[in-house]
């Protein structure tokens, strides 16, 4: 006989479970944009020895408006309206609570994006749209001839969506940029930690487009790894980054997803249903100085 | 008696017995389904 505890999905304890989840979602990623909770789909308790109880929790997500690196808390980013082709998360979230502390222990999640027609509506393009990359770079050089000295290079491309229109195909982008150390006409991002660093929207053609961006610092801090090599991170690295098939921008989806699959403990919580069959081994933890 | 049981708040309740626990999930939808 199994004992199992069904809160109301919309309780106090529902509700704590399922935003610590989104949190802890949210941080396992340096790409794409933060998640906002949707729905509590279902919730289940299992009441185990010692007072250590193992939550069950499906959850729907939805992306925002609010990059992985803008430090804007996620309740105060805006979840992206359907017509914008919202992207949508389904995650199992296991999670164990001792002591009366809430913690993560295994994730599944499907990303997928919405596909309903929607007639004279942005659609989003795969990541590595030549033409829209075009216009991504275009209006870049737009940005950075109004930056003084200081030239940005192009450290993520979040976004890319097209509408037609009676001009053309009209472009709708959103990039990650951050200082860059030019030679000669070659500019690559700078590995600095505090170099600046910015979200911007540009939107139009390549002939003719209005930008926005949005700029701030990132606190970084350097990190040693086994071999003494020192590379910058953000604070509070994210503990797991799996990606596993073609989940990158290089091999042409339309977004960025969150990470399918977390699973150290072999957790037989999660679900059979899944995009990602095989269990992937969890890097250890990197040494923080 | 090999029926697993559910708690419902505070009404224990089998699994084979009302489908009551199919009313408090899912929750809420707070942007859009």
């Amino acid at each position: 006989q199994v004992n199992v505890l069904r809160p109301l999905c919309d309780s106090p304890e529902a509700e704590e479970a399922a935003l610590l989840a989104r949190d802890y979602l949210n941080a396992q990623h340096t790409h794409g944009y933060k998640y906002e909770l949707n729905r509590i789909e279902d919730i289940k308790i299992f009441p185990g020895l010692n007072g250590t109880d193992t939550y069950v929790l499906e959850v729907d997500l939805l992306e925002t408006d609010c990059h992985v690196l803008d430090p804007t808390p996620v309740a105060n980013c805006t979840v992206r309206p359907k017509m914008m082709t919202a992207v949508e998360g389904d995650c199992d979230v296991v999670l164990k609570k001792v002591g009366g502390v809430l913690t993560v222990t295994a994730f599944k999640c499907k990303t997928e994006e919405s596909t309903e027609d929607c007639v004279g509506c942005f659609n989003l393009l795969p990541l590595n749209d030549t033409a829209a990359l075009d216009f991504v770079h275009t209006s870049l050089a737009t940005f950075n001839n109004n930056t003084g000295n200081v030239t940005y290079a192009i450290l993520e491309v979040g976004r890319i969506s097209s509408q037609v229109v009676s001009g053309g195909h009209q472009y709708l982008a959103e990039y990650v940029v951050t200082e860059a150390n030019c030679t000669d006409d070659v500019c690559m991002p700078t590995s600095d930690p505090l170099a600046e660093r910015g979200i911007c929207t540009a939107k139009g053609f390549t002939r003719s487009h209005v930008l926005q961006c949005k700029m701030f610092h990132i606190p970084m801090v350097p990190v040693v790894d086994a071999n003494s090599t020192v590379a910058a991170v953000p604070v509070s690295p994210p503990a797991v980054h799996i990606h596993t098939g073609s989940m990158s921008h290089k091999h042409g989806l339309k977004h960025h997803k969150l990470t399918p699959l977390h699973n150290p403990d072999l957790s037989g919580h999660l679900s059979e249903s899944s995009e990602s069959a095989e269990i992937v081994p969890v890097a250890s933890a990197v040494a923080v100085d | 008696p090999a029926a697993p049981i559910i708690t419902l708040g505070h009404v224990t309740i089998s699994e084979t017995g009302p489908a009551l626990s199919r009313s408090v999930c899912p929750g809420r939808i707070r942007f859009f389904d």
